[in-house]
């Protein structure tokens, strides 16, 4: 119905302007429908300011920067309704050290709620490892894992 | 409700029965390029009835059955269970196929069409698979996404 | 043949003249996300002559002119030049381009037509641009194109 | 002409499979025209087999090994005709230690032939550098660079 999804477009878009300022260490950002009179046939557009820069076409931003807008709006939705369990394979791939720490901290806030299966080459992501499994082709083409014990600090 | 287990077996790289026990919190999975971790990934988009193989890197069925290697042949079948739940239910998900094609999904041990255990995942507040299983390279889609496929995340939620 | 030179002024992230030196064998860039670097790789693609602003993520012309911040407004001319070069001889290219958008290159100081730099470089052994740049993301291309696509890769070296 | 596409389809076949043994440290690869009688209108496809492992579909690579394979058969075309030089954005952001060493070892051998420029957030692709760029925004939107003296070993 109509006002379910403006009552769910409001709340999602007050965690995007949230979860994007936590993630980008400041900025300002938002949704915006693109049909205002016409919620249900609308579209959703981002607009995204990291902390200083002007408002641009949306693909101008950087490889990692296009990540942590989406992994924010991701986030956004699971503010408002977590899902029980989330997988993430290699979304950090182009995440600088910075950025990674602020997604990693946020992860940690949201892993009361839900669980997290998440792929990395990452050994900063690793850390915050409440269990890690690794995968092994001992025998070509034939996938085995082990549990590695972690020690936690 | 959280993944509790995810059984393998005959799924591309894992033509051993292979279980894989999960815990509420952060699970890391970790390998070389290559070792499968993707290939977990796959699976679990697949039991829940990914139909579009290309989303899956596949093309037709006997590209996500074990192909074999030097020393073991190609299988035949490949099956995938998950189980979700928590200390008061659980919800017993299980998909078969065969070479040829022929398949059957099956919930709490029952075997059903692909749409009941849809409902019955809905009815757990969990929604499509897109929602919470972001596939390797993807994450960026969000972004570059047409407003009307953002939209179509939005709705999952609402 | 080595790239000796980059100077960038006014597009995108380089509103000031920016001298960037180069000799050969390896150089590296890094800095954090966002500061500039696939920026300067777009530079070289369109200083080349790219004509799809989509492949250096833009749609229009303003989009490649840097549109300014909280201290200084945004620019009407964008100018990226190429010095590429031995001990021997050396080929200067430029590109200019405005807001409304107008544009001119030149080639050793004389206005000329895109076809004729392509040409000069052709004449030079260096081939089209997609050939020896591999702009972020795009590196699996090469193995998700269609057969038909990659035999344009090896036309280049033919 | 039929002749140079040939002769240059077949020396580029034969780099590719010794460029994909080095870099995947084994295995059999080559290419393959799809269409034998007409080259001039024919496509090339890729044949993959990493060690011990069985042909496949290309697609069911993984993303680590789908960039191996398309920079074996870059660097198969550049053996054949080299460029004069390469501009590489991030490409080494999905390979573990293992293939990213072979991937750099490469590089160091087709340097002498053609000039390099490598964007990248790995440290030890930053270990083959001749020459380092630093790239900062100290004000926002405003990119500026600084060079990173190498002490060579
Ligand atoms: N049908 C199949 N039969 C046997 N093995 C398969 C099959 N499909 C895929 N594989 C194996 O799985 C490998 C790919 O695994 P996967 O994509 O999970 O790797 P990954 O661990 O995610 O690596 P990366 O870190 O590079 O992303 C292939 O190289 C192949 O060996
Ligand atoms: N027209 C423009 N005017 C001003 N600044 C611009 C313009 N276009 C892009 N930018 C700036 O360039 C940034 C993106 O730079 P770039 O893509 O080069 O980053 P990067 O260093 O490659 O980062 P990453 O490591 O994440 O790939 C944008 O965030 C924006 O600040
Ligand atoms: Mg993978
Ligand atoms: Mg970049």
């Amino acid at each position: 119905s109509k006002e379910l999804f403006l009552k769910a477009f409001n709340e999602v878009n007050e965690n995007f302007k949230k979860v994007f300022n936590i993630l980008f260490g400041g900025g300002r950002a938002g949704l915006k429908l693109t049909n205002k009179e016409n919620p249900l046939e609308s579209g959703i557009e981002i607009i995204a300011q990291p902390p200083g820069k002007r408002l641009q076409n949306l693909m101008l931003f950087s490889g990692g920067e296009k990540t942590l807008i989406s992994l924010a709006f991701l986030f956004a939705l699971f503010q408002f309704k977590p899902s029980p369990f989330c997988i993430l394979d290699e979304v950090d791939a182009t995440l600088d050290d910075a950025n990674l720490t602020r997604f990693l901290n946020f992860i940690e806030q949201l892993k009361e709620k839900t669980q997290f299966l998440i792929v990395t080459h990452n050994l900063k992501t690793m850390e915050i490892a409440d269990y890690i499994y690794g995968v092994t082709m001992t025998e070509p083409n034939v996938s085995s894992l082990y549990s590695i014990k972690l020690e936690k600090k | 409700m959280f993944i509790k287990q995810i059984e393998i077996q005959g799924f591309k790289s894992f033509p051993e029965k292979t279980k894989i026990i999960f815990h509420p919190g952060v699970t890391i999975i970790v390998g070389p390029n290559g070792c499968g971790k993707s290939n977990i990934v796959d699976s679990v988009l697949w039991v829940l009835g990914e139909q579009r193989l290309k989303n899956i890197r596949g093309d037709r069925t006997e590209d996500i059955i074990f192909n074999g290697n030097s020393r073991r042949p190609p299988l035949g079948m490949v099956y995938v269970s998950l189980i979700i739940g928590n200390e008061e239910k659980e919800l017993i998900i299980e998909h078969r196929a065969f070479r040829d094609g022929e398949s059957e999904y099956k919930l709490n041990g029952k075997r059903v069409r692909l749409k009941e255990i849809q409902d019955a995942l809905w009815a757990e507040g969990i929604g499509e698979k897109e929602y919470f299983v972001i596939s390797q390279g993807n994450i960026n889609q969000i972004v570059t996404a047409k407003p009307a496929e953002r939209r179509l995340f939005l709705e999952e939620a609402a």
